[in-house]
């Protein structure tokens, strides 16, 4: 089975003040085994 | 004199077919061999549609599915349970330390399969701003989608549309990011959506420059997780958010494994499926919760009357999906919360 997540979130290029801090950024790559709770990204 | 030649011709049919069975899984051991070579030099299996895909396409797979579900919830006597579940836990790598109660109070396989965890099994990450994962499972793809058709890679080679995924009508954003009730939501919703999609307003959005301090200017992400028989089947809420919209595809039961991914066009999105929509404090969010043969019916906990896995009916491809909204203000569900289990059969 299999679950696909397709949502919106800030890109480099936001707010002028924290630009870098609030882009999202993914934290696993392809192939990792990845468990509930467990960030994907920030 | 008949009788012995009759056995001959019995036990030779069965040498046959245990030598062709062999013969099968021979070659299914040597291209998995050549497939792992493959991804350790770091070469991508590319997509290619084969014969066995085809052959898939005949079966009756829906059948064949709820036959899976009657015969994994057959009650399996108390003293047989521990034994059977650990023989599914040796084949599938399951972690049964894990399981909520001992394993001879899971009256079925089925029981056992969408069983939860003991408490504190899974700790959410702590930091406010982090998405987590609503699965275990592996990785397969994710990223941004940045061309105007919103295309998710389903293996090198071979990508297909989120908006088929998710549906063909998308919720419509007139800016872009202006943060939306669930009011403007369903208003928005209620109007003819045929004129412009989100999904060029908001990669458009980049280009419209509304007042910088006034909001982020947002991308559209995606993240494919594929669940193996042996992980743990339930879904959990990857955000806050409001669930305003759920989908549910009543499509096919192709397997999902890495193979079927290679082979067959479109899987995710032939697939029998159910499609959660809403939004959470960065603009819209979706969850796409997609069965396989093997694990065929899904379970909303926030719509328990919703069911899945239905028996065969005349299936249009371009069947529109059976929509509900959540009135009047959606569903609130927090990080971590359960929303669903997969079923066998």
């Amino acid at each position: 089975s299999t679950v696909v997540l397709v949502f919106q979130a800030p890109v480099a290029g936001s707010t002028e003040k924290d630009s870098a801090s609030s882009e999202f950024k993914f934290s696993i790559r392809s192939g990792d085994r990845i468990r509930v709770g467990e960030a994907i990204g920030r | 004199h008949r009788a012995h030649r009759n056995f001959f011709m019995v036990s030779g049919a069965t040498m046959a077919t245990i030598l062709m069975l062999g013969i099968l899984h021979a070659r299914r051991l040597y291209e998995d061999r050549k497939l792992k070579v493959m991804k350790e030099k770091g070469i991508e299996p590319e997509f290619s549609p084969d014969a066995k895909a085809a052959f898939l396409k005949l079966l009756p797979l829906r059948s064949i599915s709820r036959f899976w579900g009657l015969f994994t919830g057959v009650e399996i006597p108390t003293w047989l349970r521990p034994i059977v579940y650990r023989a599914w836990a040796r084949a599938f790598h399951s972690d049964l330390e894990e399981a909520a109660l001992p394993l001879d109070g899971y009256k079925s396989l089925q029981e056992f399969f969408g069983r939860t965890l003991k408490d504190g099994s899974r700790p959410i990450d702590p930091d406010p701003h982090c998405l987590v994962s609503p699965v275990d499972g592996t990785v397969l793809k994710f990223g941004e989608l940045r061309e105007s058709a919103a295309m998710i890679d389903q293996v090198k080679g071979f990508s297909y549309s989120a908006t088929s995924l998710l549906g063909a009508s998308p919720f419509l954003l007139e800016d872009g990011c202006k943060d939306v009730t669930d009011m403007e939501y369903h208003e928005a919703r209620s109007k003819d959506s045929g004129k412009r999609s989100w999904w060029r307003i908001s990669f458009a959005s980049p280009k419209v420059r509304l007042p910088k301090t006034a909001c982020p200017i947002r991308g559209v992400f995606y993240c494919v997780i594929y669940l193996k028989p042996g992980d743990y089947h339930r879904v959990h809420s990857p955000v806050d958010w409001h669930v305003f919209l759920r989908r549910h595809f009543a499509g096919h039961l192709f397997p999902v494994n890495e193979r079927a991914t290679q082979t067959i066009r479109n899987l995710h999105i032939e697939n029998e499926r159910v499609v959660l929509e809403g939004q959470w404090d960065e603009g819209f969010m979706s969850m796409a919760i997609i069965g396989a043969t093997n694990v065929g019916s899904i379970k909303l906990f926030i719509e328990p009357e919703l069911m899945t896995n239905r028996p065969k009916r005349k299936l249009l491809q371009t069947e529109p999906p059976e929509e509900r909204r959540y009135e009047p203000r959606g569903m609130k569900l927090k990080k971590g919360d359960e929303v669903a289990v997969f079923n066998m059969g």
